[in-house]
């Protein structure tokens, strides 16, 4: 059964897309079959990797995934494209119960060829985050460390909570990462206090800290630990995707 | 009539919220009777001036507005309070004909005692985000200057477009904003010129430069004019204001 990781928080501009890219990346990296599949309407991590939004979106088609996903890496990472369509936009934000059993059974597909799917979402708690959470095993959450941060994140536990009751999920909650991290701010320090208070040993250790390199990255195409591989935040990617693959390991 | 300003980018985490506060604070201080309205689930724009949320959304309730409103300053400035109850949230994003025509009746009655309203939105361009515009007299765009700020432009371009060109509408563009600027940042300069090349006198020539006030104040309840009254945002928002205001002059 491949891991499927869900990058959700309905807080914007948290660092989700930037997450997702640049975790399959390093899982792939790893030697890990990776696919990162784009939810968001705003297409961000399809072309954070150089690839070209489409005209229907795969999951609400009727091919073979493996016809739709666009090879990065030959064997180890794909991405199944987002769609600015705006009819396939509202049709997966509806996400009624005819398409959430035909997203669920598409996404299903994917354990027989990958062993890792990253999925990047949309900021919002809405049926589409939902359907993804029930297609995965873990949630990662980022965060980052301002004072909105804390704001909404009780609703999306609440949420994160439900689908986890639901019989057919099979979810996890992966673990809660914190991103643009500047030390030098107390606002930063503040916030990771009363978040690794309040979740504990949940946080993944690592923390991505604010690096331009970051923010550069996708307009090169390419994730950051392709476009400077000695950056810091490459190599705090790197450390996470050693601990994501830890923590597969511990449970 | 009251000028109503739809603060509104599908993308997240670019400055809707602390646009809204801030404008709306600045707008108050010029004497412009205001009322910030929060259609965001997560509420940001509630607690940022020291409100709480609350259990229904007023503008989902029967009572007067002005029953409903919390007020920050006598006379000039009052918010409607945003609701997380999970029922609100999805009502309002479903934005069916009903509630919609609703909503835009509930709006309207803030004409009657209000100069100015500001509506903040949630990063979406659904349904709520378009009855939003429908209310609205003009809506102003917060832009980050990084690469994924340029990818979903033209969809919120179209969005708006189709909203001004139905009957009842009486929405002009207000304007694109650039914030979090840094001078220093090669993307930002290269993201900035990108913008004014593509929409000329429509970008405001007040940038809203990174100051950690902005992000700070909402922890204290204020806007960033009371926190920090000399910092380099509150100046930023009151050039803001001043253009806004010129704007009106003008048109
Ligand atoms: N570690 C980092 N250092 C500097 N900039 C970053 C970092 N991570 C992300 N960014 C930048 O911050 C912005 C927001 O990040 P990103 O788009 O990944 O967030 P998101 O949560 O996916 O946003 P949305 O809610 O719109 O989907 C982007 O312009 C991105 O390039
Ligand atoms: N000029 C600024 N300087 C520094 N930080 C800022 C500035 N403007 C906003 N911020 C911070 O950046 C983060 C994102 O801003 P904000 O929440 O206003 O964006 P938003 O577009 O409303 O987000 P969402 O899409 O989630 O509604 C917040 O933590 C905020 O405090
Ligand atoms: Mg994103
Ligand atoms: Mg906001």
């Amino acid at each position: 059964l491949a891991r499927v990781l869900c990058i959700a928080n309905q807080k914007g501009g948290v660092g989700k897309t930037t997450t997702a890219v640049n975790l399959a990346d390093a899982l792939a990296k790893s030697d890990r079959r990776t696919l990162l599949v784009d939810l968001d309407p705003q297409c961000n991590a399809t072309s954070a990797l150089g690839a070209k939004a489409v005209d229907h979106h795969p999951l609400l088609m009727d091919e073979p995934l493996s016809d739709l996903q666009v090879g990065i890496y030959p064997d180890t990472l794909a991405v199944l494209p987002g769609s600015r369509n705006i009819d396939d936009v509202q049709r997966l934000a509806a996400s009624d119960e005819t398409d959430r059993r035909h997203l669920l059974s598409r996404l299903a597909t994917t354990h027989a060829t990958f062993d890792t799917v990253v999925i990047d979402c949309p900021p919002s708690l809405g049926r589409l985050t939902q359907t993804a959470l029930m297609a995965s095993t873990e949630v990662l959450m980022p965060i980052q460390c301002e004072f909105f941060a804390m704001e909404g994140l009780t609703q999306m536990i609440e949420v994160i909570r439900d689908v986890m009751h639901s019989e057919t999920s099979q979810l996890d909650f992966g673990g809660i990462l914190l991103t643009m991290y500047d030390p030098t701010l107390e606002l930063t320090l503040e916030v990771d206090a009363e978040v690794r208070d309040f979740f504990g040993e949940v946080v993944f250790e690592t923390v991505i800290p604010r690096d331009i390199n970051a923010a550069e990255a996708p307009s090169h195409g390419q994730s950051v630990l392709e476009y400077a591989p000695r950056c810091r935040a490459t190599r705090a990617y790197i450390e996470l995707c050693m601990e994501v693959l830890e923590r597969d390991d511990e449970s």
